[in-house]
């Protein structure tokens, strides 16, 4: 399904801050189950409760100001 | 912590392209320069500012636009900087932010510059939301230090910070303004304390200086970066409303500023008075200068010729119950005067006599070291009163007013 502006600008941030990772090849499409693991990890790393949900917590954390480099976290290293 | 690289060697040149114009241009540089310190003063790192060529690390200030570098920032918020990895060595500021030192407001120069320092040697982002290299932002903290992880993640990289050599040949060839280590506010005696000009209280221990205020204290700056040509180790300071001059006691030598310029013709040396003196305070009601060494005082009339002859007098004779050999004194903004010693402090009512229930933890009422308590307490006023929203710079700068210069006492007082 189409995603609205708020769901939009958190992939966004995935995508910059390497949550989520930009397909080699073919259209820049994620799968929601895609989505849910990025922001799984965002939470993990943010110490927010893990829910895979674009929250109003994840919003609040995304709206902060932070470095512009990319994060390392993702469900591997967090592991 | 992350390891992302690193440099092949320890000692690393740096250079300052451009400052942010939210901050005068000393305060800027010492903020970047403490940003290079937090890190060479755990790991074997040296840092050597150069003003020309090629630098291995290069810290610039750069909006949306940039002809150097390909990734733009986005005004107020969100990105506030980023930087290259080793062995790149770009540091790059948002120009477009509140940069500020020794305030809540705004985004703190100091504390942003040594995370990007940490990208730049070779860190990358921590998981420890509380460590310096989290990806985000935590604010302003006034007594800010580096996180363990931080710590252990340089360690990683470049080893531990050797201990000084003891080396008699190694000792001769040390640099004499190698600061000394950076003091704990919440423990140790203090060397000085002063309230100076437009209310701002100055607490001195070794070689580093901080304000205190009833928010909380100001980051720690090295004596020199304040007072040029100051040296640390002070034996006692005081600010004098009445002529606004600054004067510093240390050994047989007196040294006078007016707001953070030296008089000309200074330091001198103490003829009329004894060396070594263990304090100093501006007296509002007679506007007189109090000097203390051991048991004694000389009082002191800057615009008049003082017969020191009959000095010292027996500090007990005027100031009763008071210790001898105090660390620092000072005259506060609440009218009472104080002493220091030890860990210690002392309030003196309007007859100079000291109050019941003192001495008291100069930790706790003053350097807001009070774990339990969230809301910091003021000296001598337990644990009920509300901060007043002060935002206290570190230094005198023409930009910052606030509540307590309103309180101030003045001359006129």
């Amino acid at each position: 399904r189409a995603l609205g502006p708020a769901e939009e600008a958190a992939v966004d941030y995935l995508l910059q801050y390497g949550y989520l990772q930009k397909p080699l090849e073919g259209p820049q499409v994620f799968r929601p189950e895609d989505i849910a693991e990025a922001l799984r990890a965002f939470q993990e790393a943010s110490e927010l409760p893990v829910s895979g949900q674009l929250d109003d917590a994840v919003r609040a954390r995304m709206r902060q100001p932070r470095c512009g480099l990319e994060d390392p976290f993702n469900q591997k290293t967090l592991k | 912590y992350l390891l992302l690289g690193r440099w092949r060697k320890k000692h690393l040149t740096f250079r300052i392209l451009n400052l942010p114009s939210t901050l005068p241009s000393h305060i800027a540089r010492e903020a970047l320069l403490q940003a290079f310190r937090y890190w060479s003063e755990v790991a074997p790192l040296t840092f050597q500012e150069v003003q020309a060529g090629r630098a291995d690390i290069r810290l610039s200030f750069h909006g949306r636009q940039s002809l150097y570098c390909s990734n733009a920032f986005d005004g107020p918020g969100r990105v506030l900087a980023h930087a290259d990895i080793p062995e790149l060595g770009s540091v790059h500021f948002d120009e477009d932010e509140l940069w500020t030192e020794g305030t809540y407001r705004g985004v703190n120069l100091r504390i942003i510059a040594a995370h990007e320092l940490g990208h730049a040697l070779g860190l990358g982002h921590s998981r420890y939301t509380k460590a310096l290299m989290a990806p985000v932002y935590a604010g302003y903290r006034p007594y800010f230090r580096l996180h363990p992880d931080d710590v252990a993640g340089i360690q990683a990289l470049y080893g531990k910070k050797i201990p000084e050599t003891t080396d008699e040949e190694e000792e001769e060839t040390e640099l004499p303004t190698e600061p000394g280590p950076m003091p704990n506010p919440c423990s140790g005696e203090l060397d000085a304390v002063m309230l100076g000009p437009r209310g701002k209280t100055y607490a001195f221990r070794g070689d580093y200086v901080w304000t205190v205020t009833d928010a909380g204290l100001g980051p720690l700056f090295r004596v020199s970066a304040l007072w040029e040509g100051l040296p640390g180790n002070l034996d006692a300071a005081v600010y004098s409303p009445r002529t606004q001059r600054i004067h510093f006691f240390k050994g047989d030598k007196v040294w006078r500023y007016i707001n953070f310029k030296m008089a000309p013709g200074f330091p001198k040396k103490l003829n009329r008075i004894e060396p070594n003196l263990d304090a100093a305070l501006f007296w509002p009601l007679n506007q007189k200068v109090f000097l203390f060494k051991g048991s004694g005082y000389w009082q002191w009339d800057e615009l008049a010729l003082t017969d020191f002859s009959r000095y010292p007098k027996p500090i007990k004779g005027l100031f009763t119950g008071v210790p001898d050999q105090p660390s620092a004194a000072v005259s506060w903004r609440d009218g009472h005067v104080y002493f220091f010693k030890g860990g210690e402090y002392w309030r003196l009512n309007r007859q100079l006599r000291v109050e019941k229930g003192y001495p008291k933890s100069v930790a706790q009422d003053w350097m807001h070291c009070h774990p339990q308590t969230p809301e910091p307490t003021l000296p001598g006023e337990g644990t009920t009163r509300s901060v007043t929203g002060t935002s206290l710079a570190t230094t005198a700068s023409a930009v910052d007013t606030d509540a307590v210069s309103d309180r101030t006492p003045s001359a006129a007082d």
